[in-house]
């Protein structure tokens, strides 16, 4: 799954996903990718998030808009992200899960469980893109 | 922050080839960001980046490849989506065009494999030789991972067709999801 969150210059903001779902998967079956505030969300005057991960059961926590409200709530990114990765592990330990969250000035931070979780970025005047490892909680 | 623009996203590897197509995108003064996070997925889904975006990935018990995409303005938030999207391969895209001619969030299935087709978006299949291959290998191993529970014959060993079996009096359903093992391919 890439889920994607995009900062203009004038500070408007978008955020995507796009996937495939999960292999063998029962004909008919929706993963969290589509479902706004769990595959991704964004909110311009606060910031964005990016998710990844099993999604039958993310999508039961909506964990883009949990971490684009905590932003909202004064956490910095990666407090939202770890956030909304313990309120799923809470219910399911062996949960899969990446969650990538940007605030709108473009400070950003991740947390993952189940695995190393890996999220990219460029922005400013970098010259090339940068990959943070997030190990898991 | 490294300042803006700036792109974001799950993953490294292949999926920053997204990253770049969306970051240089953004470079270019006529880009919004809506812009460029429609060419970054889609970047993603032409790559088939690591095999869970784009056609010929992910097969389902039948074989058959279906996408899922969501796209959101953070100023509107307005947002778009395809699930289960047949026979489309820019799944994004056609995200986008739901957010942009439509008032509705989401479309589904067949119907909007319908949809993406009269706003002009190619149709054909989403299998390929490794995804016909994948799921060959899959039956020839009795179906094995799935995510099939309370059904008959006993889906950790049998292939469908698998009917419903009635639920004992003392069932818990908590136990179903929270004890199964995740398997790799199983993650969207």
């Amino acid at each position: 799954t890439i889920s994607m969150i995009a900062l203009h210059r004038s500070g408007a903001m978008a955020a995507g996903t796009s996937t495939n779902g999960a292999g063998h998967k029962v004909p008919g079956r929706v993963g969290d990718g589509p479902i706004t505030g769990s595959g991704s969300y964004v909110d311009s005057d606060v910031g964005g998030c990016g998710a990844t991960g099993d999604g039958d059961i993310m999508m039961r926590f909506l964990p883009c808009y949990q971490a684009v409200e905590s932003l909202r709530r004064g956490m910095s990114p990666r407090a939202a992200a770890e956030d909304a990765v313990r309120r799923m592990l809470r219910k399911y330990p062996a949960v899969q899960s990446g969650v990538v969250v940007v605030d709108r000035e473009g400070r950003h931070g991740g947390a993952g469980s189940g695995w190393t979780f890996t999220y990219a970025y460029r922005g400013g005047a970098m010259g090339e893109t940068a990959v943070v490892s997030v190990p898991p909680i | 922050s490294p300042g803006l623009p700036l792109v974001i996203n799950t993953w490294g590897g292949p999926f920053t080839a997204a990253t770049d197509a969306a970051y240089l995108s953004l470079l270019e003064p006529q880009t919004s960001a809506l812009d460029a996070v429609e060419l970054g997925c889609s970047t993603c889904e032409a790559n088939q980046c690591d095999g869970s975006v784009g056609y010929g990935g992910s097969p389902d018990e039948n074989c058959e490849t279906t996408l899922d995409a969501m796209i959101m303005d953070g100023g509107s938030m307005k947002s778009g989506s395809v699930a289960a999207l047949r026979r489309v391969r820019n799944a994004i895209g056609v995200a986008r065009a739901v957010l942009e001619h439509t008032t509705h969030t989401m479309l589904a299935g067949d119907l909007a494999t319908d949809f993406a087709v009269a706003n002009g978006f190619a149709a054909g299949s989403l299998s390929t030789g490794a995804s016909a291959a994948a799921c060959a290998a899959w039956r020839a191993a009795g179906c094995q991972p799935n995510y099939r529970i309370n059904v008959t014959p006993d889906p950790a060993s049998s292939c469908g067709p698998y009917a419903p079996t009635p639920l004992p009096p003392d069932y818990d359903d908590d136990d179903d999801d929270a004890d199964r093992g995740v398997v790799p391919e199983g993650h969207d």
